[in-house]
């Protein structure tokens, strides 16, 4: 079973994951929150595009590169979000 | 299929925001940042410059416009600008671009204003405002973020570039540009001009070209002329990279000349000279011969698909000396060494029997440099700093010329400087061709 976000210490990584692409929105209807794997799944591809080691984590190299000056068009374009499955 | 670097050599994979169907792209900086340390010259050179970057690796050209419509608009905004990507001041978010492919807002080019925009800064001062306009136009060419460490797309901004005159495209970025547009085909490889546009740092500034130093101009009263053109009932007398305007009633609109590729907009600045021009009588639209090519404008911007090889008119390879429009027969004649064509615009082809010998010989020194139809479709032909005119109908010499084209034309009285002799060592005139035009020789397709 999908275990929910931890939002405390998560919350500007989800954001930024999805501002680039690499989460979908959050559901507004339902408020549903991302999960966790979800999560893990989109820091690794987000590691992966940038070159940086694939920990699923947000470590430190994660989080520095989130806090880098950046163009604000998305990495991953809407598009092209891997299918998910249910 | 998932994004990442499996996927990275599938083809396309960056190409997300479709392509300009155009080729010829006009663009201009709307707005300026409100406080900048950069001037608003060197915004609009590093922009010139960031563009230069990519219409050097595929068969785009790039020209600035000053009306309120561009293909490409460069805008300073700050925070939330009603576009869904809000900037967030300093840091984070510096700028975006929309694809081509964005019904609405394709072309716009989005600068945080609230960002130190620097330029030849320490790296890790200030954000370089060319690195990462190189970047922003990309997305605005139809190209989507790269995980490559070493491409420009790369979605960080990751420090300066280097010098914006030097600074040329990695493979996969040259690649990826190629793919939405192809590579520079029978188009002119522009190489870093030799006059910069950039100004010198701030502690040494120097003038945008308009500006640059009467001597550098070529000097009307002792040139010979490379083409000589009436286009809208006004004269135009090129030379080199320049050109000077007469008005309808034969006045000088300026002493001194105008850089060509500023106002015809599409001309390459590399071009040295153009060899003939003249306006089709047919559709009035403006022909530019130089070399193996042409252009065609529509009043001074020039048409998709140009430069073409003159071998569309059936003219040999190597270009014509001059041309003009004769309204007296409506025909279009070229001329190239002691040989003329007779081109039928309204049947878009050569006429038959041509080339023929030009009616011209015996007459007048050949190859002459240009000839020029009238208003009153009396013919011209100019040849070093002189010119004869022609009877319309006959093109039989009219007695009393030659005259002088720097007296009679361009507005030089007193004593005019002797042409200049056989160069016997020292050049004793600066060359204003500037640098050749380079043309990859292929044939083209279609």
């Amino acid at each position: 079973r999908p275990v929910p976000t931890p939002a405390d210490e998560s919350g500007e990584v989800v954001a930024w994951l999805t501002q680039y692409g690499y989460l979908p929105l959050a559901d507004p209807v339902t408020g549903q929150l991302q999960t966790w794997e979800a999560v893990t799944s989109a820091i690794r591809v987000m590691q992966r595009f940038a070159g940086i080691p694939e920990t699923g984590i947000p470590d430190d190299a994660t989080l520095a590169l989130i806090r880098m000056p950046r163009c604000s068009l998305p990495d991953v374009l809407p598009e092209k979000l891997p299918e998910r499955k249910n | 299929g998932r994004p990442g670097p499996k996927r990275r050599k599938s083809r396309g994979r960056r190409s997300a925001g479709l392509a300009w169907t155009k080729r010829n792209i006009s663009w201009k900086v709307k707005t300026y940042p409100r406080e900048a340390r950069l001037s608003r010259e060197t915004i609009r050179a590093l922009t010139h410059y960031a563009l230069k970057v990519w219409s050097e690796a595929a068969p785009l050209t790039f020209h600035e416009v000053g009306g309120p419509s561009a293909d490409v608009s460069v805008e300073f905004l700050r925070l939330d600008h009603q576009d869904g990507y809000p900037f967030d001041g300093p840091g984070g978010m510096v700028a975006h671009a929309f694809f081509p492919g964005d019904p609405q807002r394709a072309g716009h080019v989005h600068f945080d204003s609230d960002e130190d925009w620097t330029f030849r800064s320490p790296g890790d001062y200030g954000t370089d405002l060319f690195a990462v306009a190189v970047h922003e136009f990309g997305h605005s060419l139809g190209l989507a973020h790269s995980p490559s460490k070493r491409s420009i797309m790369r979605p960080y901004y990751q420090g300066p570039v280097g010098d914006p005159l030097q600074y040329q495209l990695q493979a996969d970025d040259r690649v990826d540009i190629q793919r939405l547009y192809g590579s520079r085909v029978l188009h002119s490889t522009e190489k870093p001009e030799a006059s910069s546009l950039l100004p010198d740092p701030p502690s040494l500034p120097r003038d945008f070209p308009a500006l640059r130093s009467e001597k550098e101009f070529p000097d009307r009263c002792s040139s010979s002329l490379d083409a000589v053109a009436q286009i809208r009932g006004e004269t135009f007398f090129f030379k080199g990279q320049y050109f000077w305007r007469l008005t309808h009633g034969r006045h000088l609109t300026s002493l001194r000349p105008a850089l060509s590729a500023a106002f015809w907009r599409g001309l390459p600045r590399s071009l040295g000279k153009v060899d003939a021009v003249y306006e089709r009588h047919t559709d009035h639209r403006i022909l530019f011969f130089s070399g193996p090519l042409y252009w065609v404008f529509k009043d001074n911007g020039v048409e998709e698909g140009y430069p073409r090889p003159v071998t569309d008119f059936g003219l040999p390879q190597g270009g014509v000396d001059a041309a003009f429009s004769w309204p007296h027969d409506r025909k279009t004649y070229f001329f190239k060494g002691g040989l003329q064509w007779s081109y039928d615009e309204a049947a878009g082809r050569m006429d038959e029997g041509s080339p023929t010998p030009t009616a011209l010989g015996g007459q007048l020194p050949t190859p002459v440099d240009d000839m020029l139809s009238g208003s009153d479709g009396e013919v011209y032909a100019f040849k070093g700093r002189q010119y004869w005119k022609l009877e319309w109908h006959s093109l039989k010499l009219e007695p009393g010329y030659p005259r002088s084209i720097a007296r009679d034309w361009l507005d030089c009285t007193g004593e005019l400087s002797p042409p200049p002799s056989a160069p016997t060592g020292a050049k004793l005139q600066p060359d204003w061709r500037g640098p050749p035009l380079e043309v990859e020789r292929c044939v083209c397709p279609s």
